[in-house]
């Protein structure tokens, strides 16, 4: 996964999540650690800027320090390196999936899938049924939200379920 | 559909119900239909008992509890549908020493399986993991990544690395 | 305090919170170290069974374990040292004040302050603009809801200032 | 009334302005009124900025820089009104190790003015503790409490009491 002006990675940072073990990120509070989990939500097609933490999508894109100047724009690269386990159809014949999006302060938005243009919807698409999906996924606990799966609504619940379902 | 509903409701809750007590070391729970006449829009209930508890209002458990509920509930799901990947941010917090060993063996046993991506403040957890990147601001307000080799280190060096 | 019957305390339990110094709460998950804080703030008058994790009043009353069966009442025994520190007024010449609130499962309730039978008013108007009001005191930080101080509304914010105004 | 709230929220903003930078060890934060012309009813915002990073949207802090936030705020009341108590209930679940030690540090010194109880699982936070109690459950689901006598013992056994 790479991360470009995404929130507070200014500087493009490229992390390499490995397939067989356990990824553990560490680090003091506000060093960036959910906001890299914030950056995967992104560029699986996450809609809402609340669940992200902003009050406007724009507001994912770097806004500068005491030192640096606010970014342009900003850009996530996912890359999926075995695609049958992510997508039934159309990618199978892929060694990898290569997700793009990209958002400019102007409010102006890109995606592609294998550096091909392509629409937000087909990147949700891509990961509908493979429980990644926002807001119903499972795959993705964020900050705090883990003792709200206990005490949420039942129909909160049931999506869930029916995601895996 | 109401069949696929019903269909991964009931496997989830058989691995929900096996999970659990790996989790708290004994107890049980189950989840519930609020209406199983009504598959289609019916909502899902938890009842859980920590061991040597009564099953009574789930509001009541713990906030370590609660969490560990849940936990053994997102792996039940991925026990019956494994998605990519899993993150989970800080679900260790709420928990004590006991826990989060239990936790630990859980998720390590299902490394085959998941790609498990945690972020932690707790030594322990560190512990567990293959890889771990340390993510830093050298410079106010801008982040870093830095790879921590984990064959190259002590225990006492890795802890540090959090200071 | 004492706890007698309340939550997870069927036997009944004396703590002294020191006055000098910072005294701590320790053990594992599920202990008990939260429903001392629910006892302390049922005992100050919390009105709200939802405040306290319940669903309905009642269930602050020990509701039984496979060895035990469910306890008929419960009480907590509140008792400070200090009451110039507490109310301004009526209670000054007291050494000490003692509050007890008493609920039975027929969901029947009894308040005394220092052994005299009360209403809950009263025990609410005791601690009234001590900053240990229920809703709006800033006394008691609960468990999870240390966050929420800073994401909440800006009106709800407004009575942390209220309060201590 | 008015006044009262005005008087109230100069004095804790003055406190405010002063605690968060000693919590965060630098940085800035101010609460602000967001209707100045309506003091009886407006409510109250807070800009917070740790060190060296801009202050936009509150919500994008971190989980601990928001917990450490609220504390900063809670000491600032504390400051102004002191209550006869201050329940704390794992506030510290968020903090990493340098944040922990400010939050002990300033705890520490308000002793004289405000009665602490806190609940904690961390052993930082247990370090700066006149009096522990443990709470236990030996007889599953009956609590119970057991003064724990801190001259008596040394660090490794107070936490071994954990386990
Ligand atoms: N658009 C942005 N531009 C610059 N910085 C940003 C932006 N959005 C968020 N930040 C900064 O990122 C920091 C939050 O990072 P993050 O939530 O990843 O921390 P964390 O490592 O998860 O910390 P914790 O351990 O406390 O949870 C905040 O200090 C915030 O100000
Ligand atoms: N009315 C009741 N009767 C009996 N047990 C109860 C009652 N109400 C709550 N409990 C039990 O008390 C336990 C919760 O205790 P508490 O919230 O104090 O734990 P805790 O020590 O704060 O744990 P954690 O560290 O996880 O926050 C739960 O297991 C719950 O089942
Ligand atoms: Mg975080
Ligand atoms: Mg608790």
């Amino acid at each position: 996964m790479e991360l470009n002006g995404f929130k507070s990675f200014i500087d493009k940072v490229s992390i390499n999540f490995s397939e067989h073990g356990i990824t553990t990120l560490i680090g003091p509070n506000g060093c960036g650690k959910s906001n890299i989990v914030d950056a995967l939500r992104w560029a699986l097609g996450e809609q809402s800027s609340q669940h992200l933490r902003g009050k406007s999508m724009v507001d994912v894109i770097f806004s500068g320090t005491e030192q640096r100047s606010a970014a342009g724009f900003c850009e996530v690269n996912l890359t999926f390196s075995n695609p049958k386990n992510i997508s039934k159809f159309k990618y199978d014949d892929f060694p990898e999936i290569l997700v793009t999006r990209r958002l400019y302060r102007d409010s102006t938005s890109e995606y592609q899938i294998n550096k091909t243009s392509c629409r937000l919807l087909d990147i949700k698409d891509l990961f509908a049924d493979t429980g990644l999906g926002g807001k119903r996924g499972y795959s993705i606990i964020e900050q705090g939200s883990v003792g709200m799966i206990t005490t949420s609504k039942p129909s909160e619940r049931r999506f869930l379920i029916e995601e895996a379902a | 559909s109401c069949e696929l509903f019903s269909k991964a409701f009931k496997a989830i809750n058989e691995q929900f119900e096996e999970v659990f007590p790996l989790l708290f070391n004994g107890g049980a729970a189950k989840l519930t239909l609020i209406d199983e006449q009504n598959i289609l829009e019916t909502g899902v209930d938890i009842m859980a008992c920590p061991p040597g508890k009564t099953t009574k209002n789930i509001n009541l458990l713990s906030g370590g509890e609660k969490a560990l509920t849940a936990i053994a509930l997102i792996v039940a799901i991925f026990l019956y549908k494994p998605s990519p990947f899993c993150v989970l941010d800080e679900v260790d917090a709420p928990l004590d020493v006991n826990n989060i060993r239990r936790f630990c063996k859980m998720i390590k046993s299902l490394t085959s399986r998941v790609q498990f991506i945690l972020i932690t403040h707790n030594p322990k957890t560190m512990e567990v993991a293959d890889y771990i990147y340390g993510v830093t601001m050298e410079e106010s307000g801008v982040s870093k990544v830095v790879s921590v080799d984990l064959k190259a280190m002590t225990l006492p060096k890795k802890i540090s690395i959090l200071r």
